[in-house]
């Protein structure tokens, strides 16, 4: 079995000081194990 | 060895010519894995490449194989027994046995084991509010961001499926795309409606588009690919805090999904039955595809428990319509936290 999670989140944010935050980026690559409630990207 | 001595055979020869087959095409499969091991050793990347067993899968009933194999996983196992069989179900799928909530003589069936829950505080939650959670336990396939028209997600190198036939809402999907492409689509056109098929119309569809309604901040979309073994904890749960708008029913086939029908069997996902929640959350839209595969075939939702996966005679093409449902209050949906369960995945 097989689950794909689709999601839009932010490329870039600004913030109210003028700078911009960092994109979405994923904490995991292709071939990791990953369990229930582990962070996928943030 | 007296009968060999006599000059006798102790199997018939087209016996032995089938076992003989079978230990060729065994040890020609563990020659083609290790090949494979070795070439991602080398960063090689696998490609798609169609072969005949995927093309005989094809021709088996495969969502009957798989109910059958169901009924057999629900027959009750005696209770002196049962340790012994999820011992060595773990031992084979290597699952963790000091996870589930019960004691082994408590799971009935292979089944019961099959969807155990686990004990309180096996899965912590990651708590940052700015992060998305894994929903499953397993391997992650494949991870990235879909950009431009078509919005593909790759299935494996050399072979990539529409997000859009996977998750449905295909033609207003379509027609975004082209009139983002064509430059018909003005800011007058821009549809003004938050709900949801419209949202992801403007989200998935057309970037460009997108970008001219939420001018800020700036938004991509992205998808991860997770792979459940026989052996993971097979429950689903909430990757984000969520409104779920709506689920569609995909009724389709029941090919396997492991490593090998990936490379080999072309619109795996897209074919397979599966389950769809579709919704949003802080940043913006978000959706879960539950796919089934031959020995795992029925997904069933705790915010829907009526419904009914994998069943007789219901099987659809991939082209024809999905079973949908808009959860009340339309344009709110249900509400889901972050970590909360939300289907499972059953065995038959």
């Amino acid at each position: 079995s097989t689950v794909v999670v689709v999601f839009e989140a932010p490329l870039s944010k600004a913030r109210e000081d003028g700078t911009v935050s960092s994109d979405f980026g994923f904490c995991v690559k292709a071939g990791d194990r990953i369990r229930v409630g582990e962070a996928i990207g943030r | 060895g007296a009968a060999a001595a006599q000059g006798k055979f102790l199997l018939p020869g087209a016996s032995a010519a089938v076992l003989l087959m079978l230990g060729v095409l065994h040890a020609k499969r563990m020659y083609d894995d290790k090949q494979l091991v070795e070439r991602k050793e080398q960063g090689i990347e696998p490609e798609f490449s169609p072969d005949l067993k995927a093309s005989f899968l094809r021709l088996l009933p495969l969502r009957s194989m798989s109910r059958v194999w169901g009924y057999l996983m629900e027959v009750e196992v005696p209770v002196f027994m049962r340790p012994a069989i999820y011992k060595a179900w773990a031992r084979a799928f290597h699952s963790n046995l000091q996870e589930p909530a019960l004691p082994l003589e408590e799971y009935p069936s292979l089944q019961a084991f099959f969807i155990r829950s686990l004990k309180e505080g096996s899965r912590p939650i990651d708590p940052d509010p700015n992060c998305l959670v894994s929903p499953v336990d397993g391997k992650v396939l494949r991870l990235g961001q879909l950009r431009g028209p078509g919005t593909m997600i790759e299935q494996v190198k050399g072979f990539s499926y529409p997000v859009s036939s996977l998750l449905g809402a295909s033609s207003s999907l379509h027609d975004a795309t082209e009139k983002d492409i064509s430059g018909e689509q003005t800011e007058q056109n821009v549809p003004e409606s938050s709900n949801a098929k419209s949202w992801w119309r403007v989200s998935v569809a057309s970037p460009k588009l997108r970008d001219r309604t939420l001018l800020s901040p700036k938004r991509g979309i992205f998808y991860c690919v997770l792979y459940l073994h026989p052996g993971d904890y097979h429950r689903v749960h909430s990757p984000v805090d969520w409104n779920i708008f709506k689920r569609r029913h995909f009724s389709g086939n029941l090919f396997p999904t492991n490593e090998r029908a990936v490379r080999t069997i072309r619109n795996l996902y897209i074919e397979n039955e599966r389950v769809v929640l579709e919704g949003q959350w802080k940043e913006g839209f978000v959706a879960i595809a539950a796919v089934g595969a031959t020995n795992v075939g029925s997904i069933k939702l705790l915010i829907e428990p009526e419904l009914r996966t994998n069943s007789p005679g219901s099987m659809t093409l991939h082209s024809q319509p999905y079973d949908e449902r808009v959860y009340e209050p339309e344009g709110t949906g249900m509400m889901v936290k972050k970590g909360q369960e939300v289907a499972g995945f059953h065995m038959g």
